[in-house]
């Protein structure tokens, strides 16, 4: 009964913290490194 | 034991409204920073493509090892992500440096006073953005041989 | 009142303008064309006064959202592109208002910084409010959405100016998510939940802001949302919207649990408060959590010795707190009274009709905070007992005393209804090694070594297997307390009657029997 838990895409046996790849409620896997934000240097974001 | 709880009409309204917003969800990109050429959605690509980050791939050391066209692909194309910052660093620790005002990099020491035709060839590139835009009219030869 | 005449079109002209600075290279100085910018305010009167300024936002804000209601519809081109455009603009006006917030006075002023995002945030809530009353079924989220997600990511992207207000930034967001709660704004509430699950935000209140300043804040979103989900998830018949909106739900406590699980041990009691009690897997989503530094001993282990562990005699933290929903004082009184004196007697029967309430609506007939924080609380003043007496709680300990007079009572007197309410207050105390789950435990044992009849005994089993039968994760005091259940002999547990009345249902005590020694 109920769902299974560990098939709604979340990596529950990462040994560090997931939330800094969360890719919100309604995604079905975390986020890829390119999708989480960085802040380097402003004068890099050229487009 | 408890059984259901009707409805009340307030519940309906709010059930109505949820159902509407369903219609538009919000989209992961809506949620973050505009990517020129890093769409949210991935296209899809056959299994037996790497699907996931290399190993180790977000240090400094990994990145030192990319050839540096790779480094110059990936500061141009993956914009605002973490690989962008540590591809500078690895440019940055070949010489390289990064010219804020005219967003191009240069493999020179010192900075160039001025970048005009006159500029000397040599281990530096000359980056021109009006002839690239021209390069297909023109045919554009990318100075590039001294990094090979 | 009416805005006066030309003020929609100067504030027109220099969106324009900021626009178009904007866009021309992003990463120019934005100092520098910005004191340019501020100046080109002045002349057009935008600074000249607090009215003026609030008009300035709100017709901008307004233009951001007819925009996208003229752009969306538009199917020439693809989705992503006219997002990209709108996107564009809504992001240049959200960076104006973060430069305005964080030059507003000067570099330590806090106050007027915060008072102006408090401002903006404020007006883009009341464009919203209105916005979903007038449109209804045709509200759309997205102008809002994107201006909140914006702005809280610019507002929190590293900067000293930024970082010195981060919590008042924080706490003003809070407060606005808390206005825009689901059960006010049902047609944001798929890019509510999206926002108050970002990962930034998560990281910011939960993980980054010091002393848990912000752990209140996000048990008060979270309880809202539950709070909205509450009459869907009471009729368990999900429909489509509701069911996704479930399914985020359990990503977002997934999170929590893997990341901040004390976080969920702290606030478990409020949110169980407002979870309907047919909703077991979430609850046992949240019961499930125990502190990062505790190592669980496995419940399986044969003769696993409950009473030698060190934490059970630890008070697990609890917050808000709780006593509050004993009401009226009166009521409390009493029940202190009874408590330190056992009388009067009929005190026991003043307890049942306090706590049902007056609406004669199956299933609704109780106040079921006012019976989980009397229950809670005549367990931890039982706890207090116990221990000013050099003892320790245990299914010895734990009889004859005015607590369980009380529990006993409720055991017996409730009716069907009130005691699956009663039983399940009792249940969502069993949690991870600590002096509240230890003695709930034995309460919940003792109550059933004791009942009078067997439905009451039946009735306590059901409470645990229903718990027991849905996918993990299950709180490690379930698992301890149904075991010495089926086990200990003294509770002739497989005599009963109940647990033979069929054959399935003797199959499913066997197969949770095994599983579980």
């Amino acid at each position: 009964l109920g769902q299974d838990l560990t098939a709604l895409g979340l990596n529950l046996n990462s040994p560090e913290n997931i939330y800094p790849t969360f890719a919100g409620p309604w995604a079905d896997a975390p986020c890829r490194p390119q999708d989480v934000e960085f802040h380097g240097p402003p004068e890099y974001i050229i487009n | 034991p408890l059984g259901p709880v009707p409805l009340s009409k307030d519940h309906q309204f709010q059930f109505t409204m949820l159902e509407s917003a369903f219609l538009h969800l919000p989209h992961p990109s809506d949620s973050e920073r505009i990517k020129l050429y890093l769409p949210r959605n991935p296209c899809s690509t056959p299994h037996y493509y790497n699907q996931g980050p290399l190993p180790h791939s977000d240090s400094l050391e990994f990145f030192q090892r990319l050839s540096t066209e790779t480094l110059f692909f990936i500061f141009y194309y993956m914009e605002g992500s973490k690989a962008q910052y540590l591809a500078a660093k690895a440019l940055k620790k070949q010489s390289w440096r990064f010219h804020t005002k005219y967003m191009m990099w240069f493999q020179r020491h010192e900075e160039p006073k001025l970048i005009n035709e006159e500029y000397e060839q040599g281990t530096y590139i000359y980056f021109d953005y009006e002839k690239w835009g021209q390069r297909k009219k023109e045919g554009f030869t990318f100075e590039y041989k001294y990094l090979e | 009142f009416d805005d006066p005449p030309g003020l929609l079109e100067k504030t027109e002209y220099l969106l324009k303008e900021w626009l178009t600075i904007y866009s021309a290279a992003p990463n120019r100085d934005p100092g520098k064309t910005f004191s340019v910018y501020i100046h080109q305010m002045n002349v057009q009167g935008i600074l000249k006064s607090d009215d003026i300024i609030t008009r300035f936002f709100r017709l901008s804000t307004q233009m951001m959202v007819e925009l996208c209601y003229r752009q969306i519809p538009d199917q020439s081109q693809s989705p992503s592109t006219v997002r990209a455009k709108l996107f564009h603009t809504i992001d240049a006006y959200v960076k104006l208002i973060v430069l305005l917030v964080k030059h507003s006075g000067d570099a330590t002023a806090i106050t007027t910084k915060t008072n102006l995002l408090n401002k903006v945030l404020g007006i883009v809530v009341g464009v919203l409010l209105q916005d979903h009353d007038v449109q209804v079924t045709d509200f759309h989220q997205l102008p809002y959405h994107r201006i909140l997600i914006t702005l809280f990511l610019d507002l929190n992207a590293p900067d000293p100016v930024l970082e010195s207000i981060n919590y008042p930034i924080l706490a003003a967001f809070c407060h606005t998510f808390h206005l825009l709660r689901p059960r006010k704004v049902p047609g944001f509430a798929y890019a509510w939940l999206e926002l108050i699950s970002h990962r930034i935000f998560i990281g910011r209140l939960l993980g980054l802001t010091p002393q848990q300043k912000g752990w209140n804040f996000y048990a008060q979103l979270l309880i809202d949302l539950f709070k909205y989900l509450a009459p869907f998830l009471r009729n368990a018949e999900l429909a489509k919207p509701v069911h996704l909106l479930y399914k985020g739900t359990l990503r977002v406590l997934l999170i929590l649990l893997h990341d901040f699980p004390e976080f969920l041990c702290e606030f478990h009691y409020g949110f169980c408060d407002v979870i309907p009690p047919n909703c077991i897997q979430m609850r046992n989503l949240i019961l499930s959590a125990f502190p990062r530094n505790m190592r669980l001993p496995d419940p399986f282990t044969p003769n696993l010795k409950v009473d030698v562990l060190q934490e059970i005699s630890l008070a697990p933290k609890i917050s808000p707190d709780f006593q509050c929903y004993i009401q009226p004082p009166s009521f409390k009184k009493d029940l202190d009274l009874y408590l330190k004196t056992r009388a009067p007697v009929t005190f026991l029967s003043e307890i049942r009709t306090t706590m049902q309430q007056s609406c004669c609506e199956p299933g609704m007939r109780y106040n079921l905070s006012l019976l989980n924080a009397i229950v809670l609380y005549v367990g931890t003043q039982a706890i207090q007992h116990i221990r000013s007496k050099g003892l320790v709680p245990n299914t010895s300990t734990i009889a004859h005393s005015a607590h369980m007079d009380i529990f006993q009572n409720l055991s017996v007197d409730l009716d069907t209804e009130g005691r699956y309410l009663f039983l399940n207050a009792i249940a969502n105390q069993l949690r991870f090694p600590n002096s509240h789950t230890h003695y709930f435990s034995c309460t919940l044992l003792y109550l059933f070594a004791e009942a009078n009849s067997e439905a009451i005994q039946e009735q306590i089993t059901r409470v645990l297997l229903e718990r027991l039968i849905v996918n993990r994760p299950h709180p490690w005091g379930l698992l301890i307390t149904f075991i010495e259940l089926i086990k200990n002999p003294a509770y002739k547990f497989w005599n009963h009657e109940f647990v033979h009345c069929a054959p399935e249902i003797e199959k499913l005590f066997e197969s949770v029997a095994r599983s579980c020694m």
